[in-house]
C-alpha cells in the first residue's frame, strides 16, 4: 500500500487536479484508491462532486477525534473512497495548536483503519493520496506524518525552485524527528506551456536540482521527476465545474492522456522504466 | 495620489504580475509610482530586477520599526520607486503578534512620508500600489489599512469565488474598525483563457456577484470589473526571470498590450469611459 502526499505550499501549481486526476486513474486501473482531502477549500471534495460539510464527517472530525476512518469516508465511484473536508478545517489549525501529537493524529487514525482490514488476503487500499493545502501548517504536517511519500506538483515558471527550499526542509525535519521513511518518490510537472523555452529552462534546473541529491543522504535522493508532463489543457479546468474527474468529464482530452499516462508511470517501479 | 492593495487570498491567480506591470506602465505614462512588496517571497522585488534583502532596507524594516520609508525604497526606474522585500518578512506575523497596531504600521509610515512630500505643488507620488501575499493575515491588513482601494486579480476559473467571499469579509471588517474610506474600486480578470466557455461564465458569474451588490452599504457596491482581461501569455511568466516588466521585456507582447490598456482604464475615472 502506497501512502502519497501531494504537497506545494505554493498555491495553484495543480495539487488537487493532480490528486484527482491521479486517483481516479489508478481506481479505473483496477487498484484500490482512498483519497483524503486536507485542505480547507475542500477543491478535492468539490472536484468529485462531493458536498463539503453538509452533514458529512471528514477530515475534520478525524482530526479532532469525533471519528474514525470508517464513519469519515465515502465511496466515490468504483474502487474510490473519499474523506472529504469541510470550512471547519480551517479551524483546526488553532484547535489542534496546543494538542500533544498535533501532527500524527492521521497517521494514527489510518493505521488503525488499514490495520483493521488486514486480515484479508489484500490490503485495504493499494494508494492512499493525500491532498494537501497550499500552507507548511499542521494539516500539511499531518500529511507528511501519515505518509509514506512525497510528490510535489510544480508549475514550470520561473520561481518554480524557489518554494521548494523551505518544503524540502520541512520534509527533512519530519523525516528526522517523526517519520524517518518519508521520502520525496516524484516531482510532477503541472500547467506545462508546451513549446515554451520558459517550461524547458525550468524543468532543466529541476532536473539538475534534484540530481545534485543524488549521492547525498537526503530524502531527496531518488525523486523521480516524471516524464509525463501535464500539459495546459482547458478541460482539466473545466472538469471540476461538472463534479467529474477528466476521464468522465473529457476522455479523449490531452488532460486525460497525460494524467493516464502519468498514473501508469507512477505504478511501473523506476526500474521497469 | 491613490493608494491601491492588491490583493487575493488565493495564490497565484496574478497579483505580483498586476502589481509590476501596471506600476509600470503608469511610471511609463509619466505617473510617479511607489510600489510596496509586502510579500516575503519577494517575487515583485525579483521582478523589477531587485535583490530581496541582501542588505537592503525594506518592508522588514519598515514593520519593524527600523527605517522610514526614504531610508527604505529605492528607485526602481523612471517614475518608479519601491520598497522591496525579503525572506525577513517571513518572520514579521509572528513578531508583531502582540505589537499595538500592528495593523497601521504601514498606514502611519506612508502618512508620515507622502505627508512629508506635502510641500511641493504635486505630492510625492501619484499611484501607491501594495503588492500582498497570499494569505489574510498582518502583513495584507497592513496593505489594506494603508491603502484607499483594493483591487482583486481573479483567475477566471471555477471556484475563482469561492475565496472571495472569506476575503470581502476581512475588507468588511477594515472598513468599518479600522479604514472607513476602504473601497474594492476593481476586479482584475488574469490568465485569462481567451476562447474558452469557462472563462466567459466565470467573468459572468462574477459579474452579477458585484452587480448585486450595487444598492447595498458595502465596500464593493461600486466595484468595476475592469473591461481590460490579461490574456494567458507565456511572456508574462519570462518576463520576471530577466527581472524586466513586460514593457521592457515583450513590448510587443499581448501581455503589454493588455497591461498598458488595463492601466489607461485605471487611470481613466469611470464615468469617462
Ligand atoms: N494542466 C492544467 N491546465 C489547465 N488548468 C489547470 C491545469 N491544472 C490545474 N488547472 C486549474 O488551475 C487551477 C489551480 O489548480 P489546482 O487547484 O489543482 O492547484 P492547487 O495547487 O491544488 O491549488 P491550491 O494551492 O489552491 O490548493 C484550478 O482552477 C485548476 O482547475
Ligand atoms: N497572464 C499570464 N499569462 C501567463 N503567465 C502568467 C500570467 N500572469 C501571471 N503569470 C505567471 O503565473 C505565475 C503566478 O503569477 P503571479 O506570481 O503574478 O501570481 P500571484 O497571485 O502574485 O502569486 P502568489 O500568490 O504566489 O503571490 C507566475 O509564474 C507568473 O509569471
Ligand atoms: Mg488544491
Ligand atoms: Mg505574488
Amino acid at each position: 500500500m502506497r501512502r502519497i502526499a501531494i504537497i506545494n505550499q505554493k498555491g495553484g501549481v495543480g495539487k488537487t487536479t493532480t490528486t484527482v486526476n491521479i486517483g481516479v486513474a489508478l481506481a479505473r486501473a483496477g487498484h484500490r484508491v482512498l483519497l483524503i482531502d486536507l485542505d480547507p477549500q475542500a477543491h478535492l471534495t468539490l472536484h468529485l462532486g462531493q458536498d463539503p460539510g453538509a452533514g458529512q464527517l471528514g477530515t475534520y472530525e478525524l482530526l479532532t477525534g469525533s471519528a474514525s476512518f470508517a464513519k469519515a469516508r465515502r465511496k466515490a465511484g468504483q474502487n474510490l473512497w473519499l474523506v472529504g473536508s469541510s470550512i471547519d478545517l480551517a479551524g483546526a489549525e488553532v484547535e489542534l495548536v496546543s494538542v500533544v501529537g498535533r501532527e500524527v493524529i492521521l497517521r494514527d487514525l489510518l493505521d488503525q483503519h488499514v490495520g483493521a482490514g488486514r486480515d484479508h488476503h489484500r490490503p485495504q487500499y493499494d494508494y492512499v493520496l493525500i491532498d494537501c493545502p497550499p500552507s507548511l501548517g499542521v494539516l500539511t504536517l499531518n500529511g507528511l506524518c501519515a505518509a509514506g511519500e512525497v510528490f510535489i506538483p510544480l508549475q514550470p515558471h520561473y520561481l518554480a525552485l524557489q518554494g521548494l527550499g523551505k518544503l524540502l526542509e520541512t520534509i527533512s525535519l519530519v523525516n528526522k524527528r517523526i517519520n524517518p521513511g518519508l521520502l520525496v518518490s516524484g516531482v510532477v510537472l503541472c500547467m506545462y506551456d508546451a513549446g515554451t523555452k520558459l517550461a524547458g529552462e525550468v524543468v532543466q534546473d529541476v532536473r539538475t536540482f534534484f540530481g545534485e541529491a543524488k549521492d547525498q543522504d537526503l530524502p531527496w535522493r531518488a525523486t523521480r521527476i516524471f516524464d509525463t508532463v501535464i500539459r495546459r489543457n482547458i478541460k482539466l479546468a473545466e472538469a471540476p465545474s461538472y463534479g467529474q474527474s477528466i476521464f468522465d468529464y473529457a476522455p479523449d482530452s490531452n488532460g486525460a492522456k497525460d494524467y493516464a499516462r502519468l498514473a501508469a508511470e507512477i505504478h511501473a517501479p523506476p526500474a521497469v522504466l
